[in-house]
């Protein structure tokens, strides 16, 4: 944890705020929980008090504005900044800003921003602390989704406001979960977006260890090809085959894609479009290089998924047909990219079609005119046009084994 | 990953963008005397791929480019 220069604090234990202005993005009563319950996480670990005025002069002023908005601090659009905050002080001092140009939202799942958290972030801020670079905790700079319901400071930020303020008189100096909203949010796997913390835990829990390549029972969970390469998932980790150079590079999916660490069910890429599609759970993220692209992520059943379709299992794109196969159990969907419609008929099952496929689908792949289908340590070479399966090989023979 | 070269300056200008905004990076205009640092960002990528636990290499590699474009809060990670 940081404070800033001089560790400026609130030198009474009763802090008053006001709120501003509303964004039109959620309803008022929403904003004003979600203010509320970042207060209240603050207050569960230091002897604080937040006093909410509704006028005159209050030590915290939290607003929305977009652009240049009186500082010298201007806001810069969609993404990039969401927010920013002053230490403790006169005037300006504790004021929380949030950026219009973005979309807040009471949930954590679809596109935009949790209010809730940006502005326990930023509430941070207002009482002093500076960034921390410890992944995982509220005041680490970058945004993180993470499942709102029973969210608990990291120990890292109850360490950094009870340097400034000590504990809250009754309590321990550990980590209290939030109440959070009533409100069912939409579905959201706690460790997607973080694999080194659970919500319900204050301290990082140790990911599995990466397998070897040449492990005989080596499984994956999804594998893509992408910009002539190809990457194969498993939990957090990425083996990445280019033909740019020669051995297996070794990453995670945090180094690609921060936000998105958690692991993967799905992927496919469609080149034409230079895009990865990424699953987890009931969402999809839509990716270009590096960049997640706006809008995401979105529910499964905005491809056409019914709602018993929890998640999908393995996908592939034909390039020749601009199709895309979806494969959840023992069946198929045929998906269009042109219509970005799910086709009739659909779903099938794959032995029906796929012959010589019997099994569930783990991983799949296209590469050659050919897809390859993984289930357990083996993968099935399956012809694209006749879908007739040719040979069966081991998981890793990928790697040179 | 493979990258589109026509970005590059793109990537630099940004680069310096977030450097000035979150670490304090002040680009000399006009000095009598020539820089010794021919990029004179290193040390400040540096510092910031030392704050996200990034492999410090003081180049604008991809993994650090995409931990800049990432959505975050608009004070800065070091202050002068």
């Amino acid at each position: 944890y940081s404070t800033f220069p001089l560790s400026p604090k609130w030198n009474k234990e009763d802090v008053t705020y006001r709120i501003l202005n509303y964004t039109p993005d959620m309803l008022q009563e929403d904003v004003e929980e979600a203010i509320a319950k970042a207060f209240q996480l603050w207050s569960s670990v230091t002897p604080l008090r937040f006093i909410r005025l509704h006028s005159g002069e209050a030590d915290i002023k939290i607003s929305f504005a977009s652009g240049f908005h009186g500082d010298f601090y201007s806001f810069d659009g969609p993404g990039g900044t969401l927010a920013h905050a002053y230490h403790p002080g006169k005037d300006i001092g504790g004021d929380a800003h949030f950026d219009e140009d973005e979309n807040w939202t009471k949930f954590t799942t679809y596109s935009g921003f949790n209010l809730f958290l940006v502005a326990a972030h930023e509430l941070g801020h207002s009482l002093g602390l500076g960034h921390s670079n410890v992944f995982g905790a509220l005041m680490y700079p970058i945004y993180m989704g993470k499942d709102t319901r029973d969210f608990r400071l990291h120990q890292d930020d109850i360490d950094g406001i009870q340097s400034l303020y000590g504990p809250p008189r009754e309590s321990p100096t550990k980590a209290l979960p939030s109440q959070e909203p009533t409100e069912k949010t939409p579905t959201v796997a706690p460790s997607e977006m973080s694999p080194h913390e659970e919500p319900t835990e204050t301290t990082p829990t140790k990911p599995p260890a990466r397998p070897e390549d040449c492990d005989p029972h080596l499984t994956f969970d999804a594998i893509t090809t992408l910009r002539g390469e190809i990457l194969f998932f498993k939990d957090s980790y990425v083996w990445r085959k280019s033909p740019y150079f020669r051995d297996i590079e070794h990453d995670t999916i945090s180094s690609f894609w921060p936000s998105l660490a958690g692991g993967f069910d799905a992927a496919y890429e469609v080149d034409k479009r230079d895009q990865v599609m990424f699953f987890k759970d009931d969402q999809y993220w839509a990716v270009n290089g590096y960049n997640i692209q706006p809008g995401f992520p979105k529910p499964i059943q905005s491809l056409g998924f019914p709602r018993n379709v929890r998640k999908i299992d393995a996908a592939v794109h034909d390039q020749s047909t601009k199709k895309t196969y979806f494969f959840v159990g023992h069946r198929y969907w045929s998906f269009n990219e042109n219509t970005q419609s799910m086709e009739r008929g659909y779903p099938r099952k794959i032995a029906a079609d796929f012959h010589g496929i019997y099994h569930t689908v783990d991983a799949a792949l296209q590469k050659n005119g050919h897809f390859y289908f993984f289930h357990g340590a083996k993968h099935y070479e399956v012809d694209v046009k006749t879908k007739k399966l040719i040979r069966t090989m081991k998981s890793n023979s990928w790697f040179d084994c | 990953l493979p990258v589109i070269p026509e970005k590059e300056k793109e990537d630099m200008q940004f680069a310096q963008k977030y450097l000035e905004n979150f670490y304090d990076f002040k680009e000399e205009k006009s000095s009598l005397f020539k820089s010794k640092d021919l990029n004179p960002m290193s040390k400040k990528i540096q510092e910031m791929q030392s704050f996200f636990g990034l492999e410090v290499t003081g180049q604008l590699n991809s993994q650090t480019l995409n931990m800049m474009k990432q959505p975050r809060c608009g004070i800065p990670d070091v202050r002068s």
